[in-house]
């Protein structure tokens, strides 16, 4: 209930209506809308018990290594009851044909294919929070300073999970496990849509506000 | 950390 209770609100990409309906206009939309909701994840962050007593420099490593794979749990969330398209926001539906065209595609497969699993799952929005707050607890940063901390955090998200589990999925015991073989393919994906978002930020031609540049720096 | 002023400076907010 904690984490239910610290989950940011609901966030609109508003795309400009002024620019020309075309890949530029998608991109920029979507680098928008991230950095915004980056910014409530920053705060996000800061209610997970634990978290905020880490140092501020684990803290800043966590973000930074786990930052897209909380993007695009969000992501998968909001799409789960919709057909081949991922919602990006209420106001923000992209199917295929538009991924398409924006040269997005891999990046529309892949975070599809975590739609389908959780889908046949029945992800529940309790475990979706937990989840992303594992996510986080668990990113593989390689430079953490009190590791002891961060392993504490770990095994208070892991043991939300698997207590939730337990009380609402008694009958299947595997559950929090399959949940928790799910991060692989997320942390795939989120390595591909860094890298992706790393060649639009060459190309040089979407404008990407400071925290999203900041982020994408810290994974290159 | 130069680098990261933006989210040490939006963790360091107490919001």
């Amino acid at each position: 209930s904690h984490l239910l209770g610290a989950e940011p609100e609901k966030v609109y990409a508003m795309p400009d209506p002024a620019l020309p309906d075309d890949d530029i206009k998608a991109l920029t939309t979507l680098c928008d809308l991230a950095d915004r909701e980056l910014v409530l994840n920053i705060g996000w962050a800061k209610h997970l018990p634990g978290f905020s007593s880490l140092s501020l420099p684990d803290q800043m490593r966590l973000l930074q290594s786990a930052w897209m794979e909380i993007l695009i749990l969000r992501v998968v969330f909001h799409s789960l009851d919709a057909q081949d398209s991922l919602v990006f926001a209420e106001d923000y539906v992209m199917d295929t044909e538009q991924a398409k065209r924006t040269g997005l595609l891999e990046l529309h497969v892949a975070i599809l294919q975590l739609v389908r699993k959780y889908r046949a799952m029945g992800l529940e929005r309790e475990e979706f929070v937990t989840l992303k707050a594992i996510a986080l607890a668990n990113s593989d940063s390689m430079h953490i300073e009190d590791v002891e901390a961060v392993q504490r955090l770990q095994d208070c998200v892991h043991e939300a999970l698997q207590d939730y589990e337990q009380h609402r999925h008694g009958d299947d015991p595997r559950r929090a496990g399959k949940l928790i073989m799910t991060l692989p393919l997320l942390r795939q994906t989120s390595a591909k849509a860094v890298q992706y978002f790393c060649s639009i930020k060459q190309d040089g031609r979407i404008p990407m506000h400071k925290l999203f540049l900041e982020l994408l720096e810290a994974n290159t | 950390k130069e680098k990261h002023k933006i989210l040490h400076r939006l963790l360091q907010n107490s919001t």
